[in-house]
């Protein structure tokens, strides 16, 4: 565990419950892109198998139940509870087009040929392009609440963390995990033009809002 | 081949 690593976990920890609040205390999903929520909630799912086969840590345990809890929680407040307020209309994204492909990538680059491995490379490759419905949607309406773009900002600056964390770790253990890597660069610049938003828009007190 | 990391990350 390095600095690197805690603060990408705190981070994502912080936009997973910044979402949450926001449609819990607005009564609303509005502007959220519930497809990059049922995305979110697979990554979890197919990544933390490994709960039921190996114990790494108390923390490590307790933040995937939250994450993966969370996840669930997202999706039922969006497609049950609020569902009158979940703009479907907007959310376009055509999902098939990154599960099939990301699940043909898995089967062939892969660390090991099981099933757990394949799942776990499965939610590393989703989790890189899984936010792109909800960037399509602000996209079509041109606009976001300034909430949503503080989620987003801390779900992005999570996986950036994160590259810091593997320099730390290849410097320093050794380690590098060549799969990870490079999806989480993927995963980062994809985030790019948000983050460039982020800054020179809702950091100066304006609502983010793209040209017609 | 890859060198893989321990899956102790989140």
């Amino acid at each position: 565990m390095n600095i690197f690593r805690l603060t990408g976990d705190l981070s994502h920890l912080a936009a997973i419950i910044i979402l949450l609040l926001k449609i819990w205390k607005s009564r609303s999903c509005a502007g959220i892109s519930g497809k990059s929520q049922i995305l979110f909630a697979l990554v979890f799912t197919t990544r933390y198998l490994d709960l039921f086969t190996s114990f790494i840590s108390l923390y490590n345990t307790c933040m995937k139940l939250i994450y993966i809890g969370c996840a669930y929680a997202t999706v039922y407040l969006i497609y049950a509870k609020f569902r009158a307020t979940y703009d479907g209309n907007h959310d376009s994204f055509r999902v098939e087009f990154l599960v099939v492909p990301v699940g043909g990538l898995s089967v062939l680059i892969n660390h090991d040929f099981s099933p757990l491995e394949i799942l776990w490379t499965f939610s590393i490759y989703l989790e890189s392009v899984a936010i792109l419905p909800q960037l399509f949607m602000i996209s079509k309406t041109g606009e976001a609440e300034t909430i949503t773009t503080h989620y987003l900002f801390c779900l992005g600056l999570y996986r950036a963390l994160y590259l810091f964390n593997w320099i730390w770790r290849f410097y320093f253990e050794g380690f590098f995990d060549m799969i990870a890597i490079v999806a989480g660069v993927v995963q980062t610049v994809l985030y790019c033009d948000f983050f460039y938003l982020y800054v020179t828009k809702v950091l100066k007190g304006k609502k983010l809002s793209l040209p017609a | 081949a890859f060198k893989q990391m321990e899956k102790d990350e989140l």
